[in-house]
C-alpha cells in the first residue's frame, strides 16, 4: 500500500537547517494497522504529512499503491488525497465557519464518485462517535475532544482505503478513546482499510499489528506485535 | 485559595441552551495539587476558564484568595490574571508571530513587579522543558508537543501562586510528560504553588492530592488520594 525509501526532510530556519527526517525507509501492506511512536519532535507528523501527499520530502520517494506521488503536481495530489486518503490532523484543521455536520459532509460533496448521501453519512458517523446532539455546533462551540471526534468522522467520510491518524486520542478520555479505537478496528475488519496511527497512547499502539519507532528523524525499530 | 459556589454556565446555541456546568461547588487550598477528570464534553475546560477569570459563570461565585472575581471588570481581571494566575490552554494559544523565547518572555515584560530578567528567565524555562535549541522557532515551526511545552513555560514565567493547566500532556510522549510533571512537583515543593490540572492522563491524575470528577457539568466525586 505504502512504500517509502530514503525519505529525508530538511527545514531551513534562519541560518540553520532542521533535519526533521534523516532517511526513512518503510513498507506498509494493505489492511495493516501500523502504529508510529517516538518522542515529541522526532518527526512523526512530518512523516505522516509526506505519506499523505500534503508535504514533499527533500529526498526519497513515496509510492501509494505502486504510484510514485513524490513528483506529482498539486492537482494530481489533491485527487489522490480525495479518493484514497483520510487524514486526521493533530490539531484537527476543522473549518471554523462550518458546523460539525457540514465539516464531515464536505469531503463527500467533493468526491468524484458520490457513493454516499453527504448529510446522512455525516450524521451516522458523528452519531457513532458519540456526538448526535452536537451536529449544528461549530468547532468553537465544541470541547477539545468533541472537535477531535468531528475530525475523525470527517476522515472516514468517503471510507478511504488508507487512513492516516495523527494523535487521534490526545484529547479524549479513556472511554471516548476506546470508542475511537473500536470504530477503527471495525472499519478495518469490514473494509480492509489500511490504518497508520501516530500516537503517544501506549494502549492504542499496543493494538497495532506493527509499531514503528521514530527517534530524531530516523526509524530505529520495526516491532511486530501480532503474528502474521 | 479557590472557593467556588453554585457555578453554572449556560451557553445559548440557536434554539437550545447547553448546560456546560450545572451548579459546581469546589474548595481548593493553597499549595494543593488537584486533578480534574471527566469525560470529553463534561465541562472541565469551561470550569477552568471560569476559575481563571477568563470567562464569567451564568450563576455562582468564585473567590480567589478571598476576593470575589465574579463581578470584577475586565481591567481588574487582567491584573489578577497577570499577577496571580498562570494558564496552560488546551490548545496552547501561543502568539504565532512571536518565537518560543518571545512568547515566554512576554508575560514577564507585562508584570507590574519585574522580578525576573525576561529573556534569561524564558531561556531557563524552555531549557528545563527540553527545548534549548528551539528558542527562535515560531509555533508553526514547532511540533505539537514542543508547542505544548512552550505554553507550559509561558504559564510559569512569572512564577504565579496559582497554576491552571488544561490537558498539559495531551501531545507529549511518556518521557516528556514525566518531565513536565516533575517540573510542576518541583515548583510546588519550592514555592508552594497551587496547581489545578485538567487531564485525561491517569498517570498524571494519580499524582494529585485530590481528584475531582466532573460528569455532564456536575462534580460527582471528590477523591482524596493522599493522606493530609
Ligand atoms: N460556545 C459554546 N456554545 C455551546 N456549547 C458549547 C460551547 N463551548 C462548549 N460547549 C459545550 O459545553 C460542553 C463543555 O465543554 P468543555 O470544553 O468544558 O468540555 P471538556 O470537559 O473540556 O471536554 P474535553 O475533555 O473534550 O476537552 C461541551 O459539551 C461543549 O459541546
Ligand atoms: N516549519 C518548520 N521549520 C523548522 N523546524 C520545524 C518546522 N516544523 C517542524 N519542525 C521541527 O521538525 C521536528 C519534527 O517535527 P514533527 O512535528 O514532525 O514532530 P512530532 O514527532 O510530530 O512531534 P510531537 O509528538 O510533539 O507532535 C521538530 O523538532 C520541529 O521542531
Ligand atoms: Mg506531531
Ligand atoms: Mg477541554
Amino acid at each position: 500500500m505504502i512504500h517509502a525509501a530514503g525519505i529525508t526532510k530538511e527545514l531551513p530556519l534562519g541560518q540553520h537547517v532542521i533535519h526533521a527526517l534523516r532517511g526513512v525507509d518503510m513498507d506498509i501492506y494493505s489492511g495493516e494497522m501500523i502504529g508510529i511512536v517516538g518522542p515529541s519532535g522526532s518527526g512523526k507528523s512530518t512523516l505522516l504529512g509526506i505519506i499523505g501527499g500534503l508535504d514533499t520530502p527533500t529526498q526519497g520517494i513515496i509510492e501509494i499503491d505502486g504510484v510514485n506521488i513524490t513528483r506529482m503536481n498539486e492537482d494530481q495530489l489533491t485527487e489522490i488525497r480525495n479518493e484514497k486518503i483520510g487524514f486526521i490532523f493533530q490539531f484537527f484543521n476543522l473549518i471554523p465557519t462550518l458546523t460539525a455536520l457540514e465539516n464531515v459532509a464536505l469531503p463527500i460533496q467533493f468526491a468524484r464518485k458520490t457513493r454516499y448521501q453527504p448529510e446522512k453519512r455525516a450524521r451516522e458517523l458523528l452519531t457513532s462517535l458519540g456526538l448526535p446532539d452536537r451536529l449544528n455546533h461549530r468547532p468553537a462551540e465544541l470541547s477539545g475532544g468533541q472537535q477531535q471526534r468531528v475530525a475523525i468522522a470527517r476522515a472516514l467520510a468517503n471510507n478511504p482505503p488508507l487512513l492516516l491518524a495523527d494523535e487521534p486520542t490526545g484529547n479524549l478520555d479513556t472511554e471516548s478513546g476506546a470508542a475511537v479505537l473500536q470504530a477503527l478496528e471495525q472499519i478495518r475488519a469490514e473494509f480492509g482499510t489500511t490504518i497508520v496511527i501516530v500516537t503517544h497512547d501506549r494502549e492504542l499502539a499496543s493494538r497495532a499489528d506493527r509499531v514503528l519507532h521514530l527517534v530524531d528523524g530516523r526509524m530505529v525499530e520495526d516491532e511486530k506485535l501480532k503474528p502474521e
